[in-house]
């Protein structure tokens, strides 16, 4: 029932224990602390409709609607402090569902968030095509706009339903505001900037001021008819479903210190270290 | 180049191939992903080779455990004495955390920087559930051992020795000095 927190030199994460959802994140060398809260949604996915017969597939992600359902049955989140205040890390486990799970880690010493997810196998027997984020809330008034990379290189701004070259006539509200994110999606304020580093490409936008929401996994049932020819249901080794393994690094800094954390932190996690092994016999030792 | 067979060239061919652009963003069919993955697995396979020869100077010694992140490794849980190489390939010093699959039946492990003799601090943590799903009926690791490999050096690596004892063994090492002030 009582609210669980983790905490490291850097960030201390208060989750609620009434409903399992992360409720605030605070940086300790600013001073920074921030409500935020987090779900994980699924989109249900086009198989077309009177509009366009457009689905959704490999090449494009549409929607059915603008509205996102739960993963969770209530809203509610079970909670498992797997590690409490121990030295090197700290674990909290949530389950979402049963096929969405995140473990939220602090490792003493480092400047980051981690954010472990685990999706899938994604359901079917409903015969919903599903797209499943994860959204932060929080409060920033970031005006429609945010940041993401492109294809790892420059970071461009991104402002929602507008291009600047031309005038848009938005007729997709979620599709049409997301940007691919290969290595980092973020946004902010005037004195605070909320960052989350992915391990992979995924897509990203800010739909709502105050939001970031990433794409971790796709089940689909339609193909969107630019090629492929097939849709994007892989059924794994077991005949029912991918399962996705995936971290989310995250960052809540002051805007002046934002980019130095989220630059370096960037090259420990895309060149990261390789871990080999070898056994203690004499000949090795000698080597060593 | 001097040691022959050892090259990594198949990885730059996979590499080569996967520059396709169906490849780049994922929208190629089930079989062609399925093709890309078997070329790039192999050119790893080789590629493992190649760094076992220059860290070990033999391309066998070396192991690696390709599923770390679901705490999948035969190689640290049924071996009681080996030594974790950590590369960093960024030219500058960094921390990480190592997390290594391991059976904590009744044992304790103890980790040692090999460079400066120094114990390391480590901690055992219990296999989360969502592992235990997602690896489904494949290996049996109970645990992970955690520990910081702190300021690898840059383009270079650092070794740790870890070693699984029982509790009689630890109740004896109890009286040497280092193991001591770990305990401080």
């Amino acid at each position: 029932g009582g609210d669980v927190t983790i905490a490291n030199e850097y960030f201390k994460v208060v989750f609620d224990g009434s409903n399992g959802q992360m409720k605030t994140i605070a940086n300790i060398e600013s001073g920074i602390t921030l409500p935020v809260m987090q779900q994980m949604f699924w989109y249900n996915a086009s198989m077309g409709n009177n509009i366009s017969l457009q689905k959704s597939g490999a090449y494009v992600f549409r929607p059915n609607s603008s509205t996102p359902f739960h993963c969770t049955q209530d809203g509610k989140i079970e909670l498992e402090v797997l590690q409490g205040d121990t030295p090197l890390v700290q674990e909290v486990v949530q389950k979402f569902s049963d096929w969405a799970w995140q473990v939220v880690r602090l490792y003493s010493g480092m400047r980051y968030i981690e954010a472990e997810w685990t999706i899938g196998p994604i359901p079917f027997d409903d015969g919903y095509g599903k797209e499943i984020i994860s959204r932060f809330y929080f409060p920033l008034q970031t005006n429609g706009e945010f940041y993401t990379d492109a294809n790892g290189r420059e970071i461009l701004k991104r402002k929602k339903n507008f291009r600047p070259t031309w005038t848009l006539n938005q007729s997709e509200p979620v599709a049409g505001n997301y940007y691919p994110v290969n290595s980092r999606i973020y946004t902010n304020d005037t004195k605070t900037q909320f960052t989350i580093l992915t391990d992979r490409s995924q897509g990203g936008s800010s739909l709502f001021n105050g939001t970031l929401e990433l794409m971790m996994h796709r089940r689909l049932f339609g193909d969107d008819a630019k090629g492929v020819g097939e849709p994007l249901n892989e059924t794994g080794q077991f005949d029912d479903g991918l399962i996705a393994r995936g971290k989310h690094f995250i960052l809540v800094d002051s805007l002046s210190d934002a980019a130095k954390h989220h630059r370096l932190l960037a090259e420990e996690i895309y060149m990261s270290p390789l871990v080999s092994f070898y056994a203690n016999v004499s000949t090795n030792d000698r080597r060593s | 180049a001097k040691t022959g067979t050892v090259s990594s060239q198949k990885l730059r061919e996979a590499m080569g191939v996967a520059q396709h652009h169906d490849a780049v963003s994922g929208t190629e069919k089930q079989h062609v992903a399925n093709d890309y993955a078997k070329r790039l697995y192999k050119g790893r396979e080789v590629c493992k080779a190649v760094i076992s020869t220059a860290v070990m100077g033999n391309p066998d010694d070396l192991h690696f455990c390709d599923y770390l992140n679901i705490t999948l490794c035969d190689f640290t849980q049924k071996t009681d004495e080996f030594t974790v190489v950590v590369y960093n390939p960024l030219a500058r010093n960094i921390p990480t955390y190592v997390r290594l699959p391991v059976s904590d039946d009744s044992g304790t492990f103890t980790v040692k920087d090999k460079l400066t003799g120094m114990y390391v601090g480590s901690q055992i943590v219990p296999v989360t559930q969502p592992t235990l799903l997602v690896r489904r009926n494949k290996g049996n690791a109970d645990s992970e051992l955690v520990f910081k490999a702190d300021n690898i050096p840059p383009l270079g690596f650092s070794e740790f020795s870890v070693i699984k004892s029982n509790f009689s063994d630890v109740y004896k090492k109890t009286n040497n000095k280092g193991f001591h002030r770990r305990v401080r």
